[in-house]
């Protein structure tokens, strides 16, 4: 985690 | 998902569907920037890359597909449709947005999340949305032709910048290791911009009121 996350948001 | 995020997401749908049913069922696109639309559409076709590598929710996905499906439709209207293109203030609408790829492409190479083709354009889309209203605040500037921006457009679009940044506030104090700051500092600089096509907006209209008879 930290780095690169996941986008969650559109 | 919190309700400032859901009210966010179905502003920004409806200030995009609500143009382009507009511009479907009148026929005309007078007064809006072609080049604008543009840009939306290369922010959400860049963004939205993840489509086929990362699954999030069905939510997600299908609001994705929307967004692209009915920008591209704006742009294709304006481009394309016989009647449509005709209405289409061409020489008023003469930001060269080409210039604001490139330094966004830049940013995006500079200052990303993770060094990555996806990362980097993510954050290419975050930085171009943030100015992608340039162009139709000039082309406003210009015309101070505010027939087809309607109220429900500007409103619609202001209530999206901010109920996102509500969404942002309420997600770092509710979730650990929130933290997103280039999709914050990004989406600031949008909604200043934003507050600038806002005041054109209404000052245009107030400028225009006595001209203009009911509709």
């Amino acid at each position: 985690q930290g780095q690169g996350k996941l986008h969650d948001e559109l | 998902m919190n309700m400032f995020r859901f009210l966010g997401d179905m502003t920004h749908l409806f200030s995009v569907l609500v143009l382009l049913l507009k511009i479907h069922t009148i026929k005309s696109c007078a007064g809006i920037s072609l080049k604008t639309q543009e840009l939306y559409a290369i922010v959400f076709a860049t963004r939205y890359l993840d489509l086929f590598t990362d699954y999030i929710s069905l939510y997600n996905t299908v609001m994705k597909l929307v967004y692209l499906g009915s920008s591209l439709s704006i742009v294709w209207y304006m481009r394309r449709h016989k009647l449509v293109r005709r209405s289409y203030d061409k020489d008023q609408d003469t930001f060269r947005h080409h210039f604001l790829i490139l330094p966004c492409l830049i940013l995006a190479l500079l200052i990303n999340e993770k060094f990555t083709f996806m990362e980097v354009m993510w954050a290419f889309s975050l930085y171009l949305e943030a100015v992608a209203i340039l162009p139709q605040l000039v082309l406003l500037q210009r015309t101070r032709n505010i027939d087809n921006l309607t109220g429900q457009y500007v409103f619609l679009l202001g209530a999206y910048r901010s109920f996102y940044i509500l969404n942002w506030i309420y997600r770092y104090f509710t979730e650990v290791h929130y933290v997103h700051w280039i999709t914050w500092i990004s989406g600031l600089v949008q909604t200043l911009l934003y507050g600038d096509f806002f005041y054109y907006y209404f000052h245009s209209w107030k400028n225009n009121e006595k001209l203009q008879l009911p509709a």
